[in-house]
């Protein structure tokens, strides 16, 4: 599973 | 973007207003903890830094601006036009105690050992127990308004829709976020004993009131 790259979480 | 976590911003933005209303309605901070909503103001500053260097979407844009102005107008709010109500005697929960270990923690483990990345572990580590002020004021009063309860319930939902969202989003968008996952559980964890007297008192039309 890819680690995410980007937060585009709040 | 999926459900769990339009409704879990939306709980969050719900929370904000929520919050407002009680100060602006009853003109008071009672039963609301400073240190919590100056918590609050750090994470955002800190997890939204990257609104200087990365563009995600419209949306994200706009709500990390709502949250940083709208957590900045609370403190406002509680420091200066309300400051009589604001009684820091019953607000003694010493923050030293969740910043020091959430900056530790964030040197530790992190994805990537740059600035912003670690400004935004330590915002992920802080928002997970910033609220416990909060909740150990609400101890030692015993008690609270019931809109302040709304508050909390709201605020409580928000990251626990995070949850779902990114079970969806290991199954369909193939990613996973280890560490706002633990910090996600840990955060919704310190909320389980209030929700438990919210929905077996506040929403039986009773007064949230801890057994004494």
């Amino acid at each position: 599973k890819g680690a995410v790259e980007v937060h585009d979480e709040l | 973007m999926n459900l769990f976590r339009l409704l879990g911003d939306l709980s969050h933005l719900a929370s904000i207003f929520i919050l407002i209303h009680k100060i602006q309605t009853t003109r008071s901070c009672r039963g609301i903890s400073f240190q919590t909503q100056a918590l609050y103001v750090t994470v955002f500053v800190a997890r939204y830094i990257d609104l200087f260097f990365r563009w995600i979407s419209l949306y994200n844009f706009f709500m990390k601006i709502f949250f940083i102005a709208s957590s900045v107008y609370i403190l406002y709010l509680m420091k200066y036009r309300y400051r009589p109500t604001h009684d820091p005697s019953i607000d003694t929960f010493k923050v030293e105690y969740l910043v020091g270990p959430a900056v530790v923690l964030s040197l530790i483990f992190n994805y990537k050992f740059e600035f912003t990345e670690i400004l935004w572990t330590f915002s992920i580590y802080l928002e997970a127990v910033a609220i416990l002020p909060q909740l150990f004021m609400l101890q030692r009063t015993g008690e609270a308004e019931t809109i302040t309860t709304h508050y909390l319930a709201a605020l409580g939902a928000y990251r626990a829709l995070y949850i779902p969202n990114w079970i969806y989003r290991y199954f369909t968008e193939d990613v996973v976020d280890p560490i706002a996952i633990v910090a996600g559980l840990v955060q919704t964890g310190l909320y389980l004993d209030f929700f438990y007297v919210y929905f077996t008192k506040v929403l039986q039309g009773q007064k949230f009131e801890l057994p004494a």
